[in-house]
């Protein structure tokens, strides 16, 4: 599903080079669940827009499904997400201006679904917000904003999931809850699913956990 | 330090009622570490915002220093925040068309203080981002804005620091440094410190832990 081949990310501000991330090589397998953890800073959003395709690596490639992305141009990203991954962004990245219903719609009607209501309102439910539909983001809670968030990313059942700290704003019920249906969703669909966190708990229900530190993996990491 | 009189906040929106706070009453002392612990969803944000003046109550009394906040307008909430209160949000609320040095040198811009590098610099430093005062929030990582925000909030030495999930977005080894330097500074300083964490080993160090659920507290807490 994703193979990462010796990928760096370098940022260069003036006469201060940041290394990110640096050449990392990786591979996961379809339906694979894979935990990153690694200390704050060390890399993991970095990959995981990389893999995403939101950020470009300074050098490497990105290999999804057997092809080469490093040809990609932004519209060949664009089509691929919203076709096969779905994102779970650190800070959400809702859209203020609509209600929690109409964003987690939002990847259905960008593929041209007429009714994505029924749908819809099973992943709001699914994610414990079933009456909170009509209330905008900065109605919502933290916790009750990345749900939001989880079911956005949930809603059109992509082959690939990439979600960055989804349980941060959680409480570890709650956090335990939505780690479940992931799981159980990408187990039923076939989905491969590749999430950071700080929490041991979230990463040991993974298949495997690669440990990030200064912007390398410590090989292929350990079963979780 | 602190004293909240049957402090309720309740949102309407149409026909649905949200009651986010329910006749709250607490009493903090000064120097005191309190620790609010609960759900998502379950009132720990908004009774921050209460305390701090970010929002106002529906009904009850917030009470500062011996006086009463009821008749207080933007103006006298401005002023206070400035000289007493430093606040840590959820989500951080940096500007970020501002550097991470000029982020941390702003509560001391807003109090006409002259020369506020030393003391900006030192705050960078105790947070563990000595070398990245020239970055913007966009060039950091999730846990590294949100250290700034606690260097931020610190930096004027207030009486009374409010902190929402300040750890929320760090790994338990740098989680553990913050609340050890908020702990220490609160020591040395006697600030009072209420802080709303999901995190069991964070809410520990403090001096009491509170509950909330649906709104309201669970009386005064346990020892920690
Ligand atoms: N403007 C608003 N309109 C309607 N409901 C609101 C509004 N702001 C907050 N709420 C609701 O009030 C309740 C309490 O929210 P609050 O942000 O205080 O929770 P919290 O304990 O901080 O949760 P979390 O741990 O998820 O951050 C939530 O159910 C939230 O949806
Ligand atoms: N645009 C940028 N310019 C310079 N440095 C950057 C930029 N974006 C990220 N970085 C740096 O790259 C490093 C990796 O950041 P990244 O966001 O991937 O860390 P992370 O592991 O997700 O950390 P956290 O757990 O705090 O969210 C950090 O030191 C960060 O400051
Ligand atoms: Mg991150
Ligand atoms: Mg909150």
């Amino acid at each position: 599903m994703v193979r990462l081949e010796g990928v760096s990310k370098v940022y260069q501000r003036g006469a201060s080079i940041i290394r990110a991330v640096q050449g990392v090589s990786l591979e996961v397998a379809k339906g694979e669940l894979l935990a990153i953890m690694g200390p704050s800073g060390s890399g993991k959003s970095t990959l995981l827009n990389l893999i995403g395709g939101l950020d470009r690596p300074t050098q490497g490639d990105v290999v999804i499904d057997g092809h080469s992305t490093r040809g990609f141009a932004e519209a060949d990203w664009t089509q691929l997400r919203r076709e096969r991954i779905g994102v779970v962004f650190q800070f959400f990245n809702l859209l203020p201006g609509l209600t929690a219903r109409e964003n987690v719609a939002l990847p259905l009607l960008l593929r041209g679904e007429a009714d994505p209501e029924k749908r819809v309102e099973e992943c709001l439910a699914a994610v414990g917000l079933a009456n909170r539909g009509e209330h905008r983001p900065s109605e919502l809670s933290g916790g009750e904003q990345q749900r939001v968030a989880v079911a956005r990313a949930l809603v059109h059942q992509p082959a690939l999931l990439l979600a960055d700290e989804p349980t941060g704003n959680l409480d570890s019920k709650v956090g335990r809850e939505i780690i479940h249906l992931i799981k159980t969703l990408a187990r039923q669909g076939g989905q491969t699913v590749i999430l950071a966190t700080h929490s041991r708990s979230v990463a040991e229900e993974a298949d495997r956990i690669v440990l990030m530190r200064d912007g390398s993996v410590d090989g292929e990491g350990v079963r979780a």
